[in-house]
């Protein structure tokens, strides 16, 4: 039964998309199998991979309305054992669609329980609101990683999205725990990256992950090439922190 | 007759906040009478200016459904001549609610049109999304300023915010007009900076401001002070930067 991580942040800009993808090929280059749904309608998780609106079939957005299957969506990717559910522009108009659906928080779980016996991860990179969509992946997962730019509205932000969190928890979705806070674009030189950092460590502890992902400029450069950053460029830092960041889910996840 | 100017991007974290609070106040050191509203339910123009929950009397969301006046909700900010309306988490509600209500895009545009007297210029500052709260922020304004990042997601993001900004002028607000498209978090040493520049320079032309805002910490800083750069650090790049901004501005619309 394969695990369903949403990747949430209300605060725009903060390294979901970023974290969505590179952890998503690193655990698929460590040979497990993975799928990435992208439910931003900004779109890119989908574009990071270099996937143009021509070769996307159908998109999470036809699947929650339900005039797609998941499997009729569903995309390979340059890594064998990583595949997409692409999103697009449409989506936009989901949020006030689905306000009047039954169970309008829970569309997205009944469309991807099949899912899970396909695939050991399962990850939703959400859009940067607490509205509709964020909370259809947070009713949907099991855990969910939120990414921490080490800058001072990222830190302040994080009140509203820990309250959204347990609102999900009371109401819709009990078993949902946080998989980790994950410190983004740290910049060791930078005091406010540090206070940060030395922040999130106090609030959290050992549910902040052991792992820190660096400011590196070939993480930001991989997606104007469509490609995870394991196929841009292995050797840059950037690579080696989210294949570190794997290794440690795996860790705390008792997989091999 | 004051100008309304909104400031929108649905991609995240490419410096619309930082935008909004470093203009108005360069503006207002110079002398002109600025409004900044802030319609994002993260609040983060409110807290950059060291808000707290308890010093504000009514927000921008109890504006829109009609409990507060625009003259109950403003607050006095540390520089003279700057005034805001605060925005708060209530407001994630806001999208759903106003959703019902008859001609659910013109609703901020009836309520900020008399203070349009009171001040030179109002800035919107619009949450990460093309959702209900920012079509109405571009239905209220004369115009609107784009930052971008000077990275991939941000270049590949505008063609679907130009679309909005166009769909907003042919049936809501036949007179919105782009102020300038901002180059924001520039960095000269990077190669991607220096390519979506040259991108931005090509595809905007004069439309896009001459005035780039360079990557400085101090700007990142300032709002963990609750202040403005210019009451921050006023030796700064990034306030040199927003000060040169105002300039332009006043220059493109013949104020002194
Ligand atoms: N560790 C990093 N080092 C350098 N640049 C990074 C890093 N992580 C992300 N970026 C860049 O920062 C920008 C923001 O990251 P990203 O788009 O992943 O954030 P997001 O939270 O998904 O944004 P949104 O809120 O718009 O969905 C992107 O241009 C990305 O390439
Ligand atoms: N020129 C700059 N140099 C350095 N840091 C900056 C600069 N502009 C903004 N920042 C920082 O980058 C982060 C994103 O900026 P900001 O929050 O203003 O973007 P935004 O577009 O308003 O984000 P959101 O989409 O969440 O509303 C903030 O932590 C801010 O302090
Ligand atoms: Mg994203
Ligand atoms: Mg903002």
């Amino acid at each position: 039964m394969g695990k369903i991580i949403a990747i949430a942040n209300q605060k725009g800009g903060v390294g979901k998309t970023t974290t969505a993808i590179n952890l998503s090929a690193s655990l698929a280059t460590n040979g497990l199998s993975v799928l990435l749904i992208d439910i931003d309608p900004q779109g890119n998780a989908t574009n990071g991979f270099g996937f143009s609106h021509t070769q996307i079939k159908g998109t999470i957005y036809e699947i929650l309305i339900g005039t797609t299957t998941f499997e009729e969506a569903i995309l390979d990717t340059e890594i064998q054992n990583l595949k997409i559910i692409p999103s697009n522009i449409n989506l936009v108009g989901a949020e006030i669609e689905l306000v009047s659906f039954n169970n309008r928080e829970k569309i997205l779980k009944s469309k991807i329980q099949s899912a899970r016996e396909n695939f050991d991860f399962i990850f939703i990179d959400c859009p940067p609101s607490l509205g509709l969509l964020t909370v259809n992946a947070l009713t949907s997962a099991d855990s969910v990683i939120i990414p921490v730019q080490c800058e001072y509205y990222a830190l302040e932000g994080l009140s509203k999205l820990l309250n959204t969190i347990h609102m999900v928890r009371i109401s819709l979705n009990p078993d949902l725990t946080i998989e980790g806070v994950l410190l983004t674009m740290f910049d060791s030189r930078l005091r406010l990256s540090n206070q940060v950092a030395q922040e999130i460590w106090n609030l959290f502890g050992n549910k902040a992950f052991k792992t820190v992902i660096n400011r590196n400029v070939r993480l930001s450069e991989a997606p104007s090439h469509g490609k995870p950053v394991i196929l841009y460029d292995p050797t840059s830092i950037g690579c080696r922190n989210y294949l570190e960041l794997a290794r440690e889910i795996l860790d705390r996840n008792n997989k091999q």
